[in-house]
């Protein structure tokens, strides 16, 4: 019934065009607006390699070796639709047969939830595949980015860098990759963007306020280091389908930790589930 | 000590290849068989636990055992597909009261009722057109309930479902919802 599918509550705003791209998120509390250029699904082309550990090793298990810095998005079109309840509004975003995003807001909530899904990945043209998804925001990050050490102490990661070493630029984009156990973040004096994540995965900031996470891979040679197998999952007839989600807090540097301290708790404590078939009326069995 | 079978394969999935995936497959299959019996075996410490925190005034009724759904992230719950009635109990692990949004898959609308009698307000949406593609997906679901429960600290609510009417569900939405499709 709109031109724009428009996401809020009394904390964010979630504005999306009508082609289904994240066009910002605004904090209504703080007024801080983060403009996004880009969102959604890229891939790396995993680089084949000779089955050695020298020059020529392939991106597998252990090691990611993208074979080009730029990836490719997944589709060059998406389609969106957009639920509103009085206890969730979402932005169901489909790229292509294989990747698609649930963008929810909850009421009262101040942290927006991505609940992306990936796979099969196809392999029909015998190229690996690498996964990611990009946030990319105009947050003047100036090469840093902050990342957790096993859900622990937050490091600060500085692109093309190491505090110990004179390090030399190989691999633009793996050089810069460093697990995210629990979150990530960029930030500049009056805005950060902060992403709690489900699971351990990998991510980095390759440009100035742009985070990528990777979330699913799929690879045809192993990078013999010891595991003698890709990452292939032939097991399973068309590769798995994988499934987590992200949680985006925006907010001011001063305040975010309060935001993704308690909310990292909550996902790592979430409340336990269970279910029962009790053959009683609501009288009886109460 | 039932929680052994977890707590050990929770041990071994520490390693580094569990972690991040890059096991071999045959490794894989058997991290996923260590947390699955594990997860079995204390599902019953669980039961044990409600049995003493849900003390019940008539003991000749039976217990009425409480079991996991581990595939609601993909709105997938067999046991109560179809049932005109199923209980939802969460259980808050931390030191204070939350709240929480509790998405459950069905095939009928419900009326859900708290521990007090209460009428639970909770929208009916449908479910994602991805979720339901997802291979290997045996739900019938085509719709979930939507909810926010408040948790006391370190405590549960029980949420009880009672169907509305026995016809199933289409893919109808409530008038007050808004859908755009582009």
């Amino acid at each position: 019934k709109d031109d724009k599918c428009i996401l809020q509550n009394e904390y964010l705003r979630v504005e999306f065009d009508c082609q289904g791209n994240l066009n910002k998120i605004i904090n209504l509390k703080k007024n801080i607006v983060v403009p996004f250029t880009a969102q959604g699904f890229y891939w790396y082309t995993s680089f084949a390699g000779n089955n050695s550990r020298a020059e020529f090793q392939a991106s597998g298990a252990y090691i990611f070796r993208p074979n080009s810095s730029d990836p490719q998005p997944v589709s060059t079109k998406r389609s969106i639709t957009c639920i509103k309840t009085a206890t969730v509004q979402s932005a169901i975003i489909v790229f292509n047969d294989w990747t698609s995003q649930e963008i929810n807001l909850y009421d009262n909530a101040n942290i927006l939830e991505v609940e992306w899904t990936v796979g099969p990945i196809p392999i029909d043209d015998n190229i690996g595949k690498e996964i990611i998804l990009r946030y990319d925001t105009d947050i003047k990050s100036q090469s840093k980015f902050y990342t957790d050490a096993n859900g622990r102490e937050v490091l600060e990661r500085i692109r093309d860098y190491r505090p110990t070493w004179n390090y030399s630029k190989v691999e633009s984009v793996s050089g810069n990759y460093y697990p995210i156990n629990s979150r990530i973040w960029i930030k500049e004096p009056n805005r950060q963007f902060t992403i709690l994540t489900d699971r351990s995965e990998g991510g980095s900031s390759i440009y100035d306020g742009s985070i990528e996470i990777m979330v699913h891979r799929r690879t045809f040679y192993d990078d013999a280091l010891g595991v003698d197998e890709p990452l292939n999952e032939t097991a399973f007839d068309d590769g798995l389908v994988v499934r987590g989600r992200h949680f985006l807090i925006i907010e001011s540097p001063a305040s975010s930790a309060l935001y993704h301290r308690v909310g990292s708790q909550q996902l790592y404590m979430h409340p336990l589930a269970t279910y029962a078939l009790p053959q009683l009326s609501y009288v009886n069995y109460s | 000590n039932s929680i052994f079978r977890l707590s050990e394969a929770m041990g071994v999935v520490q390693h580094h290849d569990a972690v991040s995936g890059t096991e071999k497959q045959e490794v894989a299959f058997d991290y996923a068989m260590r947390l699955a019996e594990g997860i079995d075996a204390a599902v019953d410490v669980i039961n044990k636990a409600y049995d003493k925190l849900l003390p019940k005034d008539n003991q000749s009724l039976p217990n009425v055992p409480q079991f996991l759904c581990q595939l609601t992230n993909i709105s997938e719950c067999l046991p109560i597909e179809g049932q005109d009635r199923f209980t939802l109990t969460l259980w808050n692990p931390t030191g204070h009261t939350i709240s929480h949004h509790v998405r459950v898959p069905v095939t009928k609308n419900y009326t859900i009722l708290d521990s007090t009698g209460h009428v639970i307000l909770a929208d009916l949406i449908p479910i994602s057109e991805p979720t339901k593609k997802i291979p290997g997906r045996k739900s019938f679901a085509m719709n979930q309930l939507i909810f926010k429960a408040i948790l006391p600290a370190l405590g549960f609510n029980t949420y009880y479902f009672e169907v509305k009417n026995n016809t199933l569900l289409t893919n109808k939405i409530n008038d007050e919802q808004e859908i755009i499709i582009t």
